[in-house]
């Protein structure tokens, strides 16, 4: 049969930074293709296809976030694969290479991590589960 | 077809969105 996919709604304009990105407008509904961990979707809008950020949607039907993990207090531990520097005073700032906790993976793309006493949000497109190749 | 996706961090939500998920 025929493949629904789920829609969503902009919730705010998107500018793309790269070809491979379409830009919203407050309202416009996208149908989701694919969900990256790292907070990219990949949706179509009209004839448009390319990624945009999943933090700008809001799904048509449904309670919000509705697939939203449970944050793990416990953490899983991740590697940096990239050095991060804060830009809001939320975030973390790591160097490449270290070893963090993860405590809630956002469908943003930005999970809140812990590194010793420090907790923030850190891009989970720079971070690789520990122990696991390249 | 699907490239992959972007490979650089996507933005924070914008303020507008931080308001109405509080």
């Amino acid at each position: 049969g025929p493949i629904i996919l789920d829609t969503y709604r902009a919730m705010a304009d998107f500018t793309k930074t790269s070809k491979h990105e379409i830009n919203l407008r407050v309202g416009d509904l996208v149908e989701i293709v694919e969900k990256s961990q790292n907070g990219w979707w990949f949706c179509q809008c009209d004839s448009h296809r390319g990624w945009v950020p999943a933090s700008y949607l809001e799904p048509l039907d449904g309670p919000e976030e509705a697939e939203e993990a449970e944050p793990n207090y416990a953490g899983e531990h991740h590697v940096t694969v990239k050095a991060y520097k804060a830009e809001q005073g939320d975030e973390i700032s790591l160097e490449l290479g270290e070893t963090i906790e993860v405590i809630h993976k956002l469908l943003d793309g930005w999970w809140v991590i812990r590194k010793g006493e420090e907790t923030g949000y850190f891009p989970s497109t720079f971070l690789q589960k520990a122990g696991k190749k390249e | 077809s699907i490239k992959n996706p972007p490979q650089n961090p996507p933005p924070r939500p914008p303020v507008e969105v931080r308001r109405k998920r509080v």
